[in-house]
This record gives C-alpha cells, sequence and structure tokens, in this order.
C-alpha cells in the first residue's frame, strides 16, 4: 500500500460520503445521475465476487463491503426513499444504460485474460467502470445550476482515478508490479473522461464561480 | 512475478 493508492481509496470514499451527505441531509438527489449510481452498484456487484473466496487483506473486505453497501443503498434511496426520489431529475437523466452495458459485456466476453465466469465479470466490470460515469457527465452538462456537493462528487471522483494512476507507475517502479494492459486501458480511459470536467471545476474554482458545462 | 494474479486493489 503506497500513498498514492490509499489517496486513491480515501478520495473515492469521499466521494460517496459526500454523496450520502446530499441524500441524509439535504434529502436531495438532484443532479444526480441513477444511471450512473446504479453501473456502479452492477460495478461493485460483478468485480468483489471474489469477496468471500480470496482473502487479501481486513482493508481490502472492508473497503469491498463499504463500496457495495454504499452504492447498494444509494440506488435504493434514488429509487424508494419518500423524499429523496421526488428530487431526482428524471426527464433529464435519459441516457440508456443498455448502450454501455451490452458492449461492456460483449468485449469481456471476447477480450479477457481467461475465459472464466469470475474472470469475464471481473473484467466486465473495468470496462462497465470505465463508462459509469458517462451518464453523470451528461446530466451535469444539462443542468444549469450546478450545486457544490454534486461538483465535489464528480471532482473526487475523478481525483481517484487520477491516484490510480500514480499508485501504478509507483507500484511498476517500486515493486516491478506488472498491471494487466485491459486495467490500464480501461483506468486511463475512465480517467481521461473526467479532463473536460476537471478543466471547467478548477476553473471555475479558481474565479470563485459557480459551476456550469458549457452545451 | 506471481502477484500478478492477486487482486489486490479495489
Amino acid at each position: 500500500m503506497n500513498i498514492f493508492r490509499l489517496s486513491g481509496d480515501m478520495t473515492h470514499l469521499m466521494s460517496v460520503i459526500v454523496l450520502l451527505l446530499k441524500i441524509h441531509t439535504i434529502k436531495s438527489c438532484a443532479g444526480i445521475s441513477l444511471k450512473t449510481q446504479e453501473l456502479y452498484a452492477l460495478v461493485f456487484a460483478t468485480r468483489y465476487l471474489d469477496i468471500f473466496t480470496d482473502f487479501v487483506s481486513v482493508y481490502n473486505t472492508i473497503m469491498k463491503l463499504i463500496f457495495l453497501a454504499t452504492s447498494f443503498s444509494i440506488v435504493w434511496y434514488m429509487r424508494h426513499h419518500k423524499i429523496v426520489r421526488r428530487s431526482y431529475d428524471k426527464e433529464q437523466d435519459t441516457f440508456r444504460h443498455l448502450f454501455l452495458i451490452l458492449p461492456c459485456l460483449i468485449l469481456a466476453l471476447v477480450v479477457n485474460e481467461k475465459f472464466t465466469f469470475k474472470e469475464v465479470m471481473w473484467t466486465f466490470s473495468l470496462y462497465v467502470e470505465a463508462v459509469a460515469i458517462l451518464p453523470q457527465l451528461v446530466l451535469l452538462q444539462r443542468t444549469k445550476n450546478i450545486d457544490n456537493l454534486t461538483g465535489q462528487y464528480v471532482f473526487l471522483l475523478g481525483a481517484y482515478r487520477a491516484l490510480y494512476i500514480l499508485n501504478w507507475i509507483y507500484r511498476y517502479l517500486t515493486e516491478k508490479h506488472f498491471v494487466h494492459w485491459i486495467t490500464w486501458i480501461s483506468g486511463l480511459v475512465q480517467t481521461l473522461l473526467y479532463a473536460d470536467f476537471f478543466y471547467y471545476y478548477i476553473n471555475s474554482w479558481k474565479n470563485n464561480v459557480r459551476l456550469q458545462l458549457p452545451a | 512475478s506471481k502477484e500478478e494474479d492477486v487482486k489486490d486493489e479495489l
């Protein structure tokens, strides 16, 4: 465990906390894409199939449980909570997740390290995670005024990805740890998707104005 | 290395 990996996990955790904070204290999920949240729940459900079979560390198991529990509870809140669900921008959140899930599934069946159920599901989760933010970015672009918590949520998610890339470089240099090219490319694609958002986020922060993305 | 197959990241 190096500082980049730990910071990456912590920013990831913080992004979830920011989102839960919005849901629990403001009782609002305005500006949050349910499609993206459902994709994340799918990512964790398919990636952590090994949670009870392959033990890595207590830290690892606890984090997996946290990501599983929080992603499913966020989806539940947005879909079923009496008050929270009313703030969901259903008309704006029109991205079809099947258009993302199906190509990822086909790609995972064709491009994988080992053709076993667990391995294909794991690869599938990497591909889905790479594009899971897209519905959220589309929704952000349609939202006139992006509130601070939503902006911070997406920023933290992007920071988590950027830190993971630094972590891979660091691990390669120090441990000669080899990151498989599937992980590397899907991680890189995922991080690049945030580049545009980062540009506008940092600008709005520097100029102290409300975050707004160009249409 | 042998570590290649250990999925120790989240």
